[in-house]
């Protein structure tokens, strides 16, 4: 018996809407820990996890370790039959091929159930190590995102380059070139506008724009982002989902010849 | 040139 409620629905919604278009069919799996996911994009080039920790649900029951596959393009449908202010509860019986997702309104003067089917998933889990990065950068996550479209509008690819002087994201295509570099700026009025540089060595590394390009889908989950950069390591870009754990996605840079 | 790398050059299945 699974039985998870969330009373800030929306951020469901979000999750899925930051997820949706890198993955296509996921197994989210639930345990006491919490509900979470691990799953590559269809190129195995990058990757997402997911952890909603159990504290952070109003009511948390997980019997047993579950593994639910579900398509990510119809969790979505049912999820935005969801209103912004519902109260969004995931219900499975133990053996069951469904889920459910309840929907109750504030004022619980409107519950909806819908009912999806699961599909058997053979996906691979893969183990990744805490690592020490040489570069994290913490910035504002709109600006992460400003900065990742406009470059795609030049080139396919960008270069980031930490230094003590900030970090410089390069791209280069056929009508021309682009830098943009962000110095270190902690003096702001709210610490979520702050870019954070904490660097123990320079770093570069150069990646596939239209990929960073999806993982900005989840800005809308956090006003701030952190990147986590080192030579012969994936990038780690984070979003922090507020007293309940994280989206982090996980990109292979482009590896010299 | 460089070519892209996959999740599997840096990570172990499990």
């Amino acid at each position: 018996m699974l039985e998870l409620r969330l009373v800030q629905g929306s951020l469901l919604k979000k999750v899925l809407e930051a997820i949706k278009e890198l993955v296509t069919d996921a197994n989210f799996d639930c345990s006491a820990t919490g509900f979470s996911l691990q799953a590559m994009d269809s190129s195995h080039v990058a990757l997402v996890a997911l952890l909603l920790r159990s504290e952070g649900f109003e009511h948390y029951r997980c019997d047993r370790n579950l593994s639910m596959g579900m398509n990510l393009g119809n969790v979505s449908k049912m999820l935005r039959c969801a209103g912004s202010d519902d109260i969004i509860t995931i219900k499975a019986d133990d053996g069951s091929d469904t889920v459910t997702f309840m929907f109750e309104s504030p004022n619980q003067d409107k519950i909806a159930d819908f009912e999806m089917k699961l599909m058997d998933i053979d996906s691979e889990h893969l183990g990744i190590p805490d690592a020490e990065y040489q570069a994290i950068v913490r910035m504002p996550s709109g600006e992460f995102a400003r900065i990742c479209k406009d470059l795609s509008s030049i080139g396919d690819t960008v270069i980031i380059s930490v230094t003590k002087e900030g970090v410089k994201f390069s791209t280069a295509g056929d009508i021309g070139t682009a830098n943009i570099v962000c110095r270190q700026n902690k003096t702001v009025d709210k610490p979520e506008e702050a870019t954070v540089i904490e660097m123990q060595e320079p770093v570069s590394l150069t990646f596939a724009l239209r990929y960073l390009n999806s993982f900005t889908k989840a800005t809308p989950l956090s006003e701030t982002v952190s990147i986590s950069l080192s030579s012969d390591l994936p990038v780690v870009v984070e979003y922090k989902i507020a007293d309940m754990g994280y989206v982090r996605y996980y990109l292979a840079p482009k590896i010299e010849e | 040139d460089s070519i892209q790398g996959t999740m599997y050059d840096f990570y172990e299945k499990c």
